[in-house]
């Protein structure tokens, strides 16, 4: 494993952390979009059906339980706690999430490396999480006084994203058959995505005020 | 055949 895919997993992990970080000591939840908490379970749960299957490394292993397992804690939390539930930007938070499902499992249904259900639902799950943070987004710039906490777990998610990217340059390489144009592509979707954000993350950074996205 | 060295990655 490359220092760049480390870096990006623990850039993800950290931003995990964050997350959790802020949900549990301040009891809130206000800025964070459900409708993105809820995609990512379902891209992980589809993604790693090999969890039990193939066995790849303990690493890999331990890092899958991680996120299935913060996934949805994150979720219950923003659902069922009875103090961070209140805090969720419920009216704010509409984006239709469902609209998002279904055209990335027809995608994935049509465009795949190979016909078989896991492979299929890998697939979906890399189609999926490129527009699993549009909810995130859309509620980021509908909120006026977002926190800190907010942006830098947004931050942290597009830098696993954008060291992901130079993971597969790095990998392509210095592997020999290293060609996987379905992730590429998804990925680089994703961290497209992330360009507005990170435009204005860095002019507020500059200017040293509080990020705000334009409406 | 298909290589599976992107199955590694998270």
């Amino acid at each position: 494993m490359n220092i760049l895919r480390l870096a990006g997993d623990m850039t993800h992990l950290i931003s995990v952390i964050v997350l959790l970080l802020k949900i549990h000591s301040i009891k809130s939840c206000a800025g964070i979009s459900l409708k993105t908490q809820e995609l990512y379970a379902l891209v992980f749960v589809s993604r790693y059906l090999n969890i039990f299957t193939d066995f790849i490394s303990l690493y890999n292993t331990i890092m899958k339980l991680i996120f299935l397992g913060t996934s949805f804690s994150i979720v219950w939390y923003m659902r069922y706690h009875k103090i961070v539930r209140r805090s969720y930007d419920k009216d704010q938070d509409t984006f239709r999430h469902y609209f998002l499902v279904l055209p990335c499992l027809i995608l994935a249904l049509l465009i795949n490396e190979r016909f078989t259900f896991k492979e299929i639902m890998w697939t979906f799950s890399l189609y999926l999480e490129a527009v699993a943070i549009l909810p995130q987004l859309v509620l980021l710039q509908r909120t006026k006084n977002t926190d800190n906490l907010t942006v830098q777990y947004i931050f942290l998610l597009g830098a696993y994203r954008a060291l992901y990217i130079l993971n597969w340059i790095y990998r392509y390489f210095t592997e020999p058959d290293y060609l996987h144009w379905i992730t590429w592509i998804s990925g680089l979707v994703q961290t497209i995505l992330y360009g507005d954000f990170f435009y204005y993350y860095f002019l507020s950074w500059k200017n040293n005020v509080k990020l705000q996205l334009p409406a | 055949i298909q290589s599976d060295s992107i199955k590694d990655e998270l």
